[in-house]
């Protein structure tokens, strides 16, 4: 059919309706459209196509495209539903829906076991938990030796992986994080509480009435 | 010395990276 095919786009990219977002995702009509004014930012800092692209991703974050983080890339790649590289508005604001503070719990679970199997494997390895503890440390420039990781890593596993087959899965996952909701805390951003006061200009723009 | 209790996800969570927040600083 050609309506999705994303390559061979001529016309520029149009902004999905509001009020379709809105009603898919926990924001308000209003919240969408200020978040709109975020996406505009971010969307525009290195190319100026409506789009966000990894660089204007990793800037966004780390305010350099300098840096490198396996997990900047994988919360994109979540991002991005499409799979097609880029964040177009709809899959942000669907995607930061789930970081809202009123957002289902199961949603975040879900989020957050999918963002630690990185390898997409349906479970989260030791291998990757390995990975993603060395990455962390060397983002943080903490120094730990390869014997309290791999005892950090066994303690963990002796808990979360109650099947004891040497693997996490969702439901293991589940009860981990309900054992301990401080492992959900990045799912959770209290800006978006109040993106209608951050970016209170999305009023000129605005399609609807009150 | 004090024995290791720290989840290695709880270490994990604290990346920069997991942090999103920072998108919306100014």
């Amino acid at each position: 059919l050609g309506c999705c095919d994303t390559k061979n786009r001529k016309t520029p990219y149009r902004l999905e309706n509001p009020e379709i977002i809105a009603s898919e995702t926990v924001f308000s009509v209003s919240e969408v459209e200020a978040l709109y004014e975020l996406y505009k930012k971010i969307s525009s800092a290195v190319v100026d196509d409506g789009l966000i692209n990894k660089e204007e991703f990793q800037l966004a974050l780390f305010k350099t495209n300098k840096k490198e983080s396996i997990f900047a890339e994988r919360v994109f790649n979540l991002f991005d539903t499409k799979n097609n590289g880029v964040l177009d508005f709809g899959e942000f604001a669907r995607a930061l829906s789930i970081f809202h503070p009123d957002a289902p719990l199961n949603e975040k679970i879900d989020f957050s076991f999918r963002l630690y199997d990185l390898k997409q494997q349906g479970y989260i390895g030791r291998e990757e938990v390995k990975h993603m503890m060395l990455a962390t440390l060397a983002e943080s420039g903490m120094n730990l030796s390869d014997e309290v990781i791999e005892n950090i890593i066994d303690k963990t596993f002796e808990e979360a992986d109650t099947k004891h087959d040497g693997r996490i899965d969702k439901d293991e996952w589940e009860s981990l994080v309900l054992q301990h909701p401080s492992l959900l805390k990045n799912m959770t951003l209290q800006y978006l509480r109040d993106i209608t006061t951050t970016f209170p200009s999305f009023v000129f723009y605005s399609q609807v009435e009150d | 010395t004090k024995p290791v209790t720290m989840n290695a996800f709880e270490l994990i969570s604290r990346s920069q990276g997991l942090n999103l927040s920072n998108l919306f600083e100014k």
